[in-house]
């Protein structure tokens, strides 16, 4: 799967 | 990006261009916790080490530098600037600031999403921000009178964290696997940390009169 990008809040 | 999240960037992008007008219009840092200004200026150094490896989005990437670079602002106009600096009042902000980024930074290196220097840092970060306003609440409560720059930089700074728990409700409901234990958790801890002002802030504006905060 792809990977989640984790931080893709502020 | 949903709408809760787009509003609390905004609310805390307000809340910083509030203190800056503080200070810009009156010279004075009257009401500021140095040391609160510090830490967040600790906590976006810290968490947006990501800045050179992840490519997000260009409104992420623009909305980082604006953080790191409005923080870094106030400290050195609280430390520098002639005149800021003459209204720092050193000893109503006695907090001991540096235990807190002891303490975060030593749960950081045991609770983390994985053991890498982003990661950890990133943690640190999380827990840093959760705590960075106890020295400016302690300060406010010190001082009892609350003037209304500084009690609106505070509102706004509690309305982001209140925005970003809807939008953590939003993507849970959303969002397939939205699970950020360590982000959400800190979250909630941090917006209780306004509970208290937040009370005295609607009382103040229900009876239009000033904020004052009991000691």
């Amino acid at each position: 799967g792809v990977e989640r990008k984790y931080h893709d809040e502020l | 990006m949903n709408i809760f999240r787009l509003a609390g960037d905004m609310t805390h992008l307000l809340s910083i261009l509030v203190l800056l007008l503080k200070i810009y219009a009156t010279k004075s840092c009257s009401g500021v916790s140095r040391k609160t200004q510090e830490l967040y200026a600790i906590v976006f150094l810290a968490r947006y080490l990501d800045l050179f490896t992840d490519f997000i989005s260009v409104y992420n990437t623009f909305m980082k530098i604006v953080f790191i670079a409005s923080s870094l602002a106030i400290v050195w106009c609280i430390r520098v600037h002639p005149m800021v600096k003459r209204s720092y009042d050193k000893d109503l902000d006695t907090f001991r600031h540096y235990l807190l980024v002891a303490a975060s930074f030593l749960l950081a290196l045991f609770l983390h999403e994985k053991f890498t220097f982003l990661e950890i840092f990133w943690a640190f970060s999380i827990y840093l921000e959760a705590v960075a306003i106890l020295p400016q609440l302690v300060l406010l409560q010190r001082s009892g009178n609350v003037d209304n720059l500084t009690g609106q930089y505070v509102f706004f700074l509690g309305a982001y964290r209140g925005l970003y728990i809807l939008n953590w409700i939003y993507r849970y409901l959303t969002e397939p696997r939205f699970t950020r234990w360590i982000a959400c958790v800190s979250g909630v801890v941090q917006t209780a940390l306004y509970a208290d002002f937040f009370y005295y802030y609607f009382i103040s504006w229900k009876n239009n009169s000033k904020l004052k905060l009991p000691a």
